[in-house]
């Protein structure tokens, strides 16, 4: 079966690779 | 002799004027000094010291100031640009602009492949790669074969890796974000556009017109 996920993709989707928690009160 | 504690006297070490942020940044006067509201919140959170520690980004990351990160640990080291162990107002603002929406694309791709390239050698390395998946899996508690992960990660190197030396370099990042434009997309937070809604006690207290 081919694999089309790219790795960069499912990081750069990840919620902890993410800054917007610095925004939440 | 009375001691009068002005209002300047009371900015932390590493703050810097608005006035000189912001023309350095895609940030108005009155975002950076909303900004100067959100970092003073952060770097008051553990140790009130008017500097961002490691653990205080954690902590307003995850809530969490134990829960080591490598997200967030690359995050820390790139905003450090003076490599000191603190993010100093500067920094943080210079850094944040990169996210902003109007930052110039160049620069998000370079950052992006900085935040990408652990060990900083310039190149994003398959090991690099598989660790960061695995930190993202860990961090979202999903379970994948390690023959799967293995099979991504090669796959991702087959179509970025054009010159197939086994190892990503700036120009071919550069030319795989521009075929995966989406690649960058956590490098803009649209919420900068809104900072100063989300702060606006500055307001009241600005000295600068914008």
């Amino acid at each position: 079966k081919p694999v089309s996920m790219n790795a960069f993709e499912l990081i750069s989707r990840a919620q902890g690779f993410s800054l917007e928690n610095l925004f939440e009160k | 002799m009375g001691c009068v504690l002005t209002k300047k006297s009371r900015r932390p070490p590493g703050y810097e004027e608005p006035t000189v942020l912001a023309a350095e940044t895609p940030f108005t006067v009155s975002e950076v000094e909303a900004l100067y509201e959100l970092f003073k919140k952060l770097s008051s959170s553990i140790i009130d010291d008017g500097l961002i520690h490691k653990e205080e980004l954690q902590l307003a990351l995850f809530r969490n100031r134990n829960r080591r990160n490598l997200f967030a640990d690359r995050i820390f080291d790139l905003f450090d640009v003076k490599r000191n162990g603190v993010i100093e107002f500067g920094e943080f603002v210079r850094s944040l602009g990169i996210f902003h929406p109007n930052a110039p694309v160049e620069d998000k791709i370079a950052f992006a492949f900085r935040l990408y390239d652990l060990r900083q050698t310039g190149f994003i390395e398959w090991d690099e790669l598989k660790e960061m998946v695995l930190a993202l899996l860990h961090e979202s508690d999903l379970v994948l074969s390690d023959d799967f992960i293995e099979t991504i990660v090669n796959k991702t190197f087959s179509d970025a890796d054009t010159k197939g030396d086994g190892k990503i370099d700036l120009e071919e990042w550069k030319e795989f974000v521009s075929k995966n434009p989406s690649l960058i997309k956590n490098m803009t937070l649209p919420y900068l556009k809104d900072i100063t809604l989300a702060f606006p006690s500055f307001v009241i207290s600005t000295e600068v017109e914008d």
